[in-house]
Formats: C-alpha cells, structure tokens, sequence
C-alpha cells in the first residue's frame, strides 16, 4: 500500500471565515447590539419580518427559535414590549412590530 | 381593533420616550 494519503490539511478558509463562529454568541445575553441581546434581537427580527396582521404569536416564535426556552422568549418579548419595540394585539400571546424600517 | 389601535399607540410613545 502506497502510503499516497496526503498528510492532513486543515482546510484554513473554513476556520478563517468567520462567519460561521458568530453563533458562538447566541448563548449569551451578555452580547447586546444596539442596546438588545441577542436573544432579543432575534425575536424583533422574527416579529418584524411576519407577515400576519395581528402579529406573531409566542407559540410561532418558539418554532422559529428552536435553541431558545420559552421563558428565554417570554422575557425577550417583554423587554421589547417595555422599550416600545413590539405591541401585543389580539391577546397577549401576539405581538406586533412598531418599527417600519 | 381599537384596543390593538391603543397598545399600539402606547408602544410607539414608549419607543418615542427612549429616544429622546
């Protein structure tokens, strides 16, 4: 057997480009962009983007946000609430973006 | 709805009182 295995490479544009390292992040609350976590700018995102009239519902959210608890979610929302950031509307449990950027 | 009308009022203001 010839011994043609080339000597293992790391292949270094992969561990360079670092974009795949961001998620890293997502742990944390401790990382705030524009005065929010993570965490809660995630869930803007997802209520800004829905398409429903009465918004996004936390059952919506919690699929969307697969590696967030519940509760995680829960708090997410009511900061964004208490900042004026999202509304609830039909019920408690949907939530509307005010931001129309 | 008027109360999705109101909390959506009541929201704007506070985003409005934390930019100020």
């Amino acid at each position: 057997r010839k011994s043609h295995m080339p000597a293992y490479r790391v292949p270094q544009s992969f561990s360079s480009a670092g974009t795949v390292d961001m998620e890293g992040y997502g742990g944390g609350s401790s990382l705030a962009v524009n005065g929010l976590t993570a965490h809660q700018s995630q869930v803007l995102n997802l209520i800004k983007n829905c398409p429903v009239p009465e918004g996004m519902s936390l059952q919506e959210l919690k699929l969307q946000l697969q590696n967030m608890s519940m509760s995680t979610i829960k708090q997410a929302v009511e900061f964004l609430s208490s900042e004026g950031h999202i509304y609830s509307t039909v019920d408690d449990d949907h939530y509307k973006s005010t931001d129309t950027e | 709805q008027e109360r999705i009308r109101k909390n959506k009022e009541a929201a704007l203001q506070r985003l409005a009182e934390r930019n100020v």
